[in-house]
C-alpha cells in the first residue's frame, strides 16, 4: 500500500491511498485503502490520514476516521492521535498498523507498530526526511 | 510564506530484516524520494494538496518496488486487482475504486470518480469501464506483474497445496 497526505499553501488538506492488495487474496477482496474513514480520511478542520498494514484490522477499527475524531473531538495532536489509533483495542484489533497524518497547522505524524515503515516527509523548504525502518 | 507540507508512505510491514537487501532498500529510498519530490513540487509551486497527493501516489504506483499499480500483489487467481481512494479535506468530496484491473494509475481513476461521477465508489468492471469512458491510461496485465510478486504468489500457492484436503 502507498499513500500521501498534504497541506497546501491555502490551508487545504487532502489524502490519497492506493494498494495492490495482499498476495494470494481472494478475488474481489476489498481492503481498507479505498474505504473512506477506513484507510483514508481528510477534513480541513482536523487532519488528513492515510493508513497501511493489515487491511481487515484497519477497516474494523475505522482507523483513519478514528485519528480524525481524536484530533477533532479530543484535541490531540496528529502524532498523539496516530499513536492512540495504533493501540486502539489491541486485544481485538491485533495486527500491523501504520499511519501518516498532517494536521491543519502542518504538523506531520508517522506512527507504526511494525519494524518497517517506508515513509518520507518534507515541511516547507526544510530538508526532506526519508526512512525505511521505524527506528530511523 | 504559508506552511505547506507533505508526508508519504510506501507501506508498513513486520518482516525479517534479512529480507531487506541493500539493493532493495536503496531502491525503496530512491522511490520514496522521487514521490516526495513529485508531491512537494506541486505544493511549493502553489498547487493544491489534492494535486500533490495524486502526484506523489502516481509516482509510487509507477514504481515496481511498491505494492500499488505496477508491482501490485496477485490474487489467488494470479491476477492484479487494485484499490484506491482520494479525499479533499476542503469539501469532503471523495472518490474510490476497488478491484480495478488494467488501469495504470488507480489513484487518478479514484480522482476521476470524485470529480466526474455522481457516486463515490465504483467497483471492478464498473470502475474499469468508467476509466475507459474517461480516457485514462490503461496497461496490459504483464505491465503490473513483477517477478517478485509472481515468485511470492507461487510460494503461497505451493504452501496451500501442501495443506491436507478436507473433502473426501
Amino acid at each position: 500500500t502507498v499513500g500521501a497526505v498534504a497541506l497546501d499553501q491555502d490551508g487545504n488538506l487532502a489524502v490519497a491511498t492506493s494498494t495492490g492488495g495482499i498476495e494470494g487474496q481472494l478475488k474481489g477482496r476489498v481492503g481498507d485503502s479505498p474505504i473512506v474513514g477506513g484507510g483514508s480520511y481528510a477534513a480541513n478542520e482536523a487532519c488528513a490520514v492515510s493508513c497501511t498494514g493489515d487491511g481487515e484490522i484497519i477497516m474494523r477499527g475505522a482507523l483513519a476516521h478514528e485519528v480524525y475524531a481524536l484530533v477533532k473531538y479530543k484535541g490531540l495532536s496528529a502524532t498523539e492521535a496516530c499513536r492512540e489509533a495504533v493501540k486502539l483495542r489491541d486485544e481485538d484489533l491485533k495486527g500491523d498498523k501504520g499511519f501518516i497524518a498532517i494536521d491543519k497547522d502542518g504538523n506531520v505524524a508517522i506512527e507504526t507498530n511494525t519494524n518497517i515503515m517506508r515513509c518520507a516527509y518534507r515541511i516547507g523548504e526544510e530538508e526532506p526526511f526519508v526512512a525505511v525502518w521505524r527506528e530511523e | 510564506m504559508p506552511t505547506y507540507s507533505i508526508v508519504i508512505h510506501g507501506g508498513a510491514v513486520t518482516m525479517d530484516p534479512s529480507k531487506m537487501t541493500p539493493d532493495l532498500e536503496a531502491a525503496i529510498r530512491e522511490g520514496l524520494q522521487q514521490a516526495l519530490q513529485a508531491g512537494w513540487e506541486v505544493l511549493h509551486g502553489g498547487g493544491s494538496a489534492l494535486d500533490a497527493v495524486e502526484a506523489a501516489v502516481r509516482s509510487l504506483e509507477n514504481n515496481e518496488h511498491f505494492n500499488a499499480g505496477r508491482g501490485s500483489s496477485l490474487n489467488k487467481q494470479g491476477e492484479v486487482e487494485m484499490d484506491a481512494s482520494i479525499m479533499d479535506g476542503r469539501t469532503l468530496r471523495a472518490g474510490a475504486v476497488n478491484s480495478a484491473r488494467y488501469v495504470k494509475n488507480p489513484i487518478t481513476l479514484a480522482r476521476t470518480v470524485m470529480e466526474k461521477c455522481k457516486h463515490v465508489f465504483l467497483a471492478s468492471e464498473g470502475a474499469v469501464e468508467f476509466a475507459l469512458q474517461h480516457g485514462l491510461e490503461m496497461e496490459a496485465v504483464h505491465y503490473f506483474e513483477t517477478e517478485k510478486a509472481r515468485k511470492e504468489w507461487l510460494e503461497i500457492m505451493q504452501e496451500e497445496e501442501k495443506e491436507p484436503q478436507e473433502q473426501d
